[in-house]
C-alpha cells in the first residue's frame, strides 16, 4: 500500500521542506514512486524540486483545495528523476485557508482528492509508494488538511530550545485529528534536524527527545551543513547537488531507515 | 511619540523573536520604556522573557483580540529589566483567527487597543517609547492585525536562499494593508540574521539585499551564535546571559543604529 506522511510542526524553520524533499528524492533514486505535495503558500519544496510555481495561471494547490480540481491536472514530474512528482504550491494558496473556513468537511477536502489520484495510479498498474506533503509552519486549515488525508506522521525537530516548547501543542493537535477526523493517523517518525554536536543544547535537546520517543526518533540526525541550505538556489535536492555531502549520506540514510520500518499494514 | 514596530515575515524560524526580545532588551538597558506584545500562539518571546504564558488561565493576547480586554490587564513586567513589559501569548491564540473571521473591522482591534493602553500610560507621565510585536511565522489576521496596529515594520531576513524567495509575497501584503488598512505603516528596517561570514550563499544573500534595500537595511547584521541559541533555555535574552557574546553586541548595535534613525515624526 501507499505510505502516506504529513510533514508538519508549527514551529518556523526546523527543516520540514528540506526533510521532505530530501527523503523524497532519496527514496525515488532508489527506484520507488514518489509524490511530494507542496502545502506551503511559499513553495519552497516546489523551488527545491525545479517545479514552475510563481506564474499564478499555474494550477497548483489551491485549485486542488478550493476548486476540487483533480490532483492528476496540477501535478508534474520532477525534472532529472525517474519516479519522482509534485503537486506545486502556488502564492494563491495563502487565501486557501479563509475560503475552507465556511466550508462543509473542509479538513476533508485533501485527502478525498488525494485518495481518488492514488487509485487511479492504482488501476493504471503505476502506483505510488511514497507521499509527502510538506506543511506552512501554522497549525490552521492546510495543515489540517494534510493531517487527515496522511496516515504517518513526521515531525521533523530542530536541535534548538524553542523546537520542544512547541511540541506540546503540535501533539495536542494531533490527538484532536486523530479523536475526530482521522483515527488511522499515526506519529511514526521523529527526525532530528541541523543538529550539531559541538553544542550542549544540541545534544541536551536530541537526548530529550530520545528518551521521550525512543520508538520514533530515527537513529540517523541530520547535521548541519551548508551544502543543505545551498542546494535549493540551484533548483536542486542534495541528493543531486552534492551527494557525498553529509547532508545528504544522512538523508540517505533517513530514507533507510524509513523505508526498512515500514509499517505492517 | 512612541515608536511601534511590528517585527514579520511568513518564512519560519528567520529570527522574529530572537530579534524582538533582544532589541527591547537592549532598548530597556540604556534606560527606555518598552513593550513586547507575543502574537505567536507558540509563545516563544514570552519564554525569552521568563514571563509565564503555559497556564491558560493567565490572560493573554487571545483576550485582548478577541474579548477586547484591556492591555493593562494582560501586561506583566519582565523581571530584572527596569522599564521592560511583555504582553503574553498563550496557547488558546491558536484558536484567535478563525474566531476572529467574522468580526467588524477585525485587522483593527489590537490597533484601538494598544492606543487606548499608549494613551493610558501617556496620561500618566510614564509614555512607552518602543513596542515591538513578535508575529507568527504567517500572513493571517493575527500578523494583519501587527501590521495594522504598526507604524514601522521590521523585517529580519535569515542569509538563507529560501528568505529571499518569500519577500516578494510579504511586501505584496504589506502593500494591500498600506492601500486598504493602514496608509502610515512604513518598512523602516530590514535586519540580516545569521549571517555566517564564511559561506557564499550568506554573503550572496546579504549583498542581493543591501543592493535592494539599501536605505532600509541595518549596518549591523547578526553573527550565527550558539549563545543566542541558548539563552532562552535559560529564560533570558543574550543581552543578560552572555552580554559580550557576538550575537549580544551585533543586537545592541542594531538597537543603537534603530534609535538613532527614529524617523522625523
Ligand atoms: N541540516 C541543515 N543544515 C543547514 N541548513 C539547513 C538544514 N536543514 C535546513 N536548512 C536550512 O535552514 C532553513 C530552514 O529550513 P526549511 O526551510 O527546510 O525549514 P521549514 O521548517 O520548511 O521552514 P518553514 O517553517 O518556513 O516552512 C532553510 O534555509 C534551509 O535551507
Ligand atoms: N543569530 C543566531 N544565531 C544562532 N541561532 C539563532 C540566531 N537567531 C536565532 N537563532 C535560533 O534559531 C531559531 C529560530 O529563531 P527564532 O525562533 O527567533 O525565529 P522566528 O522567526 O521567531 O521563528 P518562528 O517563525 O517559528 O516564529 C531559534 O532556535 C533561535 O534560538
Ligand atoms: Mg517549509
Ligand atoms: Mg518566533
Amino acid at each position: 500500500a501507499t505510505r502516506i506522511f504529513t510533514v508538519a510542526n508549527q514551529k518556523g524553520g526546523v527543516g520540514k521542506t528540506t526533510t521532505s524533499v530530501n527523503i523524497a528524492a532519496a527514496l525515488a533514486m532508489g527506484g520507488l514512486k514518489v509524490l511530494v505535495i507542496d502545502l506551503d503558500p511559499q513553495g519552497n519544496a516546489s523551488t527545491a524540486l525545479s517545479v514552475e510555481h510563481h506564474d499564478e495561471a499555474i494550477p497548483g494547490m489551491f485549485e486542488v483545495l478550493v476548486e476540487s480540481r483533480p490532483l492528476a491536472e496540477v501535478i508534474v514530474k520532477v525534472p532529472g528523476f525517474d519516479g519522482l512528482e509534485c503537486a506545486p504550491a502556488t502564492l494563491d494558496l495563502a487565501g486557501a485557508e479563509i475560503q475552507l473556513v465556511p466550508m462543509v468537511s473542509r479538513e476533508n477536502r485533501l485527502r478525498r482528492l488525494l485518495e481518488s489520484y492514488l487509485s487511479l495510479r492504482e488501476a493504471a498498474g503505476n502506483r505510488v509508494d511514497y507521499v509527502f506533503i510538506d506543511c506552512p509552519p501554522s497549525l490552521g486549515l492546510l495543515t489540517l488538511n494534510a493531517l487527515v488525508a496522511a496516515e504517518e506522521l513526521l515531525i521533523p525537530i530542530q536541535c534548538e530550545y524553542y523546537a520542544l516548547e512547541g511540541l506540546t501543542q503540535l501533539l495536542g493537535t494531533v490527538r484532536l485529528v486523530t479523536e475526530h477526523l482521522n483515527p488511522g493517523l499515526n506519529l511514526s517518525t521523529i527526525l532530528l534536524t541541523m543538529f550539531d554536536g559541538r553544542t550542549r543544547l544540541a545534544n541536551d535537546v536530541a537526548e530529550n527527545v530520545r528518551e521521550h520517543f525512543p520508538a520514533e526518533v530515527l537513529t540517523s540526525a541530520i547535521p548541519r551543513s551548508v551544502r543543505l541550505s545551498e542546494a535549493p538556489s540551484y533548483g536542486q535536492t542534495v541528493m543531486t547537488y552534492d551527494p557525498l555531502s553529509p547532508g545528504a549520506v544522512a538523508y540517505l540514510a533517513a530514507a533507510r531507515e524509513i523505508a526498512e520500518r515500514a509499517i505492517d499494514i
